[in-house]
């Protein structure tokens, strides 16, 4: 069966690209 | 690309009522993330779109979260977190 998943990709666009 | 998903007002309570500080544990918080985002998966990991970064700010929004709490807590395998099987 092909599971479905949420890439990393789409999870980096959590992260904000300031405050570092 | 728009997202053709509207996530304003969708319900996050699945997320908002298991995932809460100041701990955001991170078995809690990344089970409640992938309920709510596994759905709609195929959008989101479609990133010609701004599914991901729309979803995204209204989770922090809702639930008041710290910027980039899913990305640095949810780790499962190496294409990305594993969904459950519907």
């Amino acid at each position: 069966t092909n599971r479905r998943y949420i890439s990393y990709g789409a999870l980096s666009k959590n992260n904000v690209p300031c405050s570092r | 690309k728009p997202c053709p998903v509207n996530f304003e007002f969708m319900n996050y309570t699945i997320i908002t009522s298991r995932c809460k500080g100041p701990q955001y544990p991170a078995k809690l918080c990344c089970d409640a993330f992938k309920d709510f985002a596994c759905p709609y998966s195929d959008d989101l990991n479609d990133l010609s779109n701004d599914c991901s970064s729309t979803m995204f700010s209204y989770i922090n929004l809702y639930g008041n979260y710290p910027p980039g709490l899913f990305a640095n807590l949810c780790r499962d395998d190496k294409i990305g977190l594993i969904c459950p099987a519907l």
